[in-house]
């Protein structure tokens, strides 16, 4: 099955 | 004291409505050069980042930045307060822990006004690289979203492909499967009605099409659409409000088989 990814894990973290 | 007036109350109501079914309270971020507004969803799935430049506005005044701590569910009952053409005033005085909701008629005969409690709101900010996208299609938002409606019958993910023969839509699902392809349009007869296609690799990832339908509520504020795929980077989804700025969504994608 597809797993979904989340944002925080391609965008760094102000 | 911050001040700002929309010559319109459509468009906020319009920008609530693509925002508030995804994000449920968020900080407009004031400052000089107009109000931003970046927010995650709960799952931390997709952002919303909304730009409205000073200049855009009727009046548009910042004394000192100020970041307006808001429920978007009680901004948009509000907002149903007033008529689609009423200008909207929004001002809050320095140290106030209110926003004013001004509401005039265009011919000045009636005036309403609401209170809306502003909230300490603990938002992260995320630093989104600026990527060189893999593809980047435009087409008319309402048929971006008659994609995402019409697959969305048919499973919970869509595969976007992008290749030479154009940009294809897929769906599967229990009781079979669905697709939509889309090619560079030729002809320049409507240039509204135009799909164009950038290409610099092919590129082939899945979205949740639950978050693709939300974004596309965004359709109203905006004619065209433009999508941008990457294979290692969240999907942009962005709607473009003329002179004013604009409304755009990320969405990480789903992986594995």
């Amino acid at each position: 099955a597809q797993k979904q990814t989340t944002l925080t894990g391609y965008f760094g973290r102000n | 004291m911050f001040e700002a007036r929309f010559p319109e109350a459509l468009l906020l109501k319009k920008i609530l409505e693509s925002v508030k079914d995804l994000v449920q309270d968020a900080n407009f971020e004031c400052t000089e050069s107009g109000i931003t507004l970046q927010a995650m969803d709960n799952a931390h799935v997709s952002l919303v980042t909304l730009l409205l430049r000073g200049e855009g506005f009727d009046l548009y005044r910042v004394d000192k930045p100020e970041s307006l701590g808001i429920n978007l569910n009680s901004m948009s009952k509000i907002m149903r307060c007033a008529a689609n053409n009423d200008t909207v005033t929004l001002d809050k005085l320095e140290g106030a822990d209110t926003v004013r909701f001004l509401f005039e008629s265009p011919n000045a005969d009636r005036m309403s006004e609401f209170h809306l409690k502003l909230m300490d709101i603990d938002s992260e900010t995320l630093e989104i690289p600026e990527s060189m996208y893999h593809a980047e299609i435009e087409l008319p938002s309402a048929e971006l979203r008659r994609i995402v409606s019409d697959l969305s019958t048919m499973g919970d993910s869509v595969r976007i492909s992008v290749s030479k023969e154009g940009v294809r839509f897929t769906v599967r699902g229990d009781e079979g499967s669905g697709s939509v392809i889309l090619r560079q349009s030729t002809g320049v007869d409507k240039p509204e009605e135009a799909i164009h296609i950038v290409m610099n690799e092919p590129v082939e990832q899945s979205f949740a099409l639950k978050y693709l339908n939300l974004f596309c509520k965004a359709a109203p504020l905006s004619a065209r659409v433009q999508i941008k795929l990457s294979k290692d980077a969240p999907l942009l989804v962005n709607f473009s409000m003329n002179n004013i700025g604009y409304l755009s969504y990320y969405l990480a994608p789903k992986i594995g088989d």
